[in-house]
């Protein structure tokens, strides 16, 4: 475990508080895409079903079921509790259009041909493109709420340090997973356009919207 | 042959 991992992780944390207390706070889920929630759910459980079989460390398990629990009740404040406040009309990424490519790609590039394994890859995989549907929405509205923005920042610093965290670990231990790399490369792009509206936009004080 | 590693990264 090195600082970037370990910050990573935290900032991952973070985001995923972020959002939780914002719908709570405000006991609203508007701007937040429940699809991009629904993925990031199904991401974790698909990933962390080596709780099961493999035993890391108390932080890996412990980070691992804050991560699932998290992530399910986001989802059920935003499909349930807060329905009523659910923005669906601009929530309309087909996730389809994600997870049968993403599905269809983990059977065919993996590092074995078992059903954990291919679950694990899959996970890499939709990870990389789950949070799409949220930004999808964004450009739909054209601006979304500063908690939001920080939200995302948070989830793309972790993307961030974990790729620093790749390039510490392949110089200092030798290792490296590809496909966890070529995949968190993709997910962290997907950021870059974000993090420059975040940094010239909200860091200054204004809200994140986008030109017209 | 590519032996499948444990995952300690979350």
């Amino acid at each position: 475990m090195n600082v970037f991992r370990l910050i990573g992780d935290l900032s991952h944390l973070l985001a995923i508080l972020i959002l939780l207390w914002k719908i709570w706070k405000t006991r609203s889920c508007s701007g937040i895409s429940g699809k991009s929630q629904f993925l990031f759910a199904l991401v974790f459980t698909t990933r962390y079903l080596d709780l099961f079989t493999n035993f890391i460390s108390p932080y890996n398990t412990f980070m691992k079921i804050v991560y699932i629990v998290c992530s399910c009740v986001t989802v059920y404040f935003i499909y349930v509790k807060f329905k009523a406040t659910y923005d669906s009309n601009h929530d309309t990424f087909r996730v389809e259009f994600l997870v049968v490519p993403v599905g269809g790609l983990a059977f065919l590039v993996n590092h074995d041909f078992t059903p954990l394994e291919i679950l694990w890859t899959f996970s890499i995989y939709l990870e990389s493109v789950a949070i799409l549907p949220q930004l999808f929405m964004i450009s739909k509205t054209g601006e979304a709420e500063t908690i939001t923005s920080h939200y995302l920042f948070a989830l793309g610093a972790y993307r961030a340090l974990y790729i620093v965290n790749w390039v510490y670990r392949y110089y200092f231990e030798g290792f490296f997973d590809l496909i966890a790399i070529v995949a968190g490369c993709v997910q962290t792009i997907l950021y870059c356009d974000f993090f420059y509206l975040y940094i010239t936009k909200v860091l200054q004080g204004k809200k994140l919207s986008l030109p017209a | 042959d590519e032996e499948t590693q444990a995952k300690d990264e979350l």
